[in-house]
């Protein structure tokens, strides 16, 4: 099964 | 005051085709340079970025930043009110919690104006980062759309696999598996049905189908799409927007579990 990370972990706020 | 006008409002038409399914309001920033919009789907698991060049407008005047807060399905409805060979213009005073929407015909017989309320919407920007990447895919945006919305019958998930000799997009599911290979092409007359692999080494990436179809409702925009691809960071998906600007749509790989 292949999870699905978000966005926020491979680009940072601000 | 804020004022842009082009003379094509289909750009406008088609940008809104473009990223309201993905997302439900989004900040438009106007400055000096142009409108730029960056914001992230509600899963959070994809990104639009689009920048429209204030140079690609017939009249662009932005005397201070501002930033609209838009809710996409009513700018979409006003959209529609436009036809295609209209004139539109976008104009908002400083610090103005509307934004107005004149769509003129070619003719000038009949001039509409649309005033819709702007939304306050917290900005939440990504950085994102400056990227060689491994593997760029330049591919006819139509065959792209093609692959994504056939593959993804077979499955919930994409493989993308890109190596010199060209790019493959595989899915598997319950009833069966699919693959589709695209070879490099060597000499083809037009340009736009070119499909070219630039490639610093091999990537083989996973991505959901929803979102890959999601992003091919840019296709009425470029008659190409470019996909970037290094291992594990997002996909960049990129559409021109005539010679006005372009959108970029990014969307994090899936990883093993």
């Amino acid at each position: 099964k292949k999870a699905q990370p978000k966005l926020t972990n491979f680009f940072c706020k601000g | 005051m804020f004022e842009a006008r082009l003379v094509q409002s289909s750009i406008l038409k088609k940008v809104l085709e473009a990223i309201k399914d993905l997302l439900n309001e989004a900040t438009f920033d106007c400055s000096d340079s142009g409108i730029q919009l960056q914001a992230m789907d509600n899963s959070h698991v994809s990104l639009v970025s689009m920048n429209l060049r204030s140079d690609g407008f017939d009249k662009y005047r932005c005397d201070r930043n501002i930033s609209m807060g838009m809710n996409l399905g009513s700018m979409t409805k006003i959209l529609k009110c436009a036809a295609n060979e209209d004139v539109v213009t976008m104009k908002a005073q400083d610090n103005a919690d509307t934004v107005t929407f004149v769509f003129e015909s070619p003719n000038q017989e009949k001039v509409s104006d649309y005033e819709m309320k702007l939304m306050n919407l917290d900005q939440e920007h990504l950085g994102i980062p400056e990227t060689e990447y491994a593997c760029v895919v330049r591919l006819p945006a139509g065959e792209f759309a093609r692959i994504c919305r056939d593959l993804s019958q077979f499955g919930e998930s994409v493989v993308i696999s890109c190596t010199k000799e060209g790019v493959k997009f595989s899915s598997a599911g319950d009833i069966g598996s699919a693959n589709i290979k695209l070879a490099q092409t060597s000499n083809v007359d037009k340009e736009e049905l070119a499909v070219t692999v630039e490639m610093q080494e091999p990537v083989t990436l996973t991505f959901a189908s929803r979102y890959l179809n999601s992003f091919t409702k840019a296709t009425s925009l470029s008659n190409v799409v470019q996909l970037s691809m290094s291992p594990d960071v997002p996909l960049v998906v990129e559409y021109r927007i005539g010679e006005i600007g372009h959108i970029r749509y990014y969307l994090a790989p899936k990883i093993e579990d």
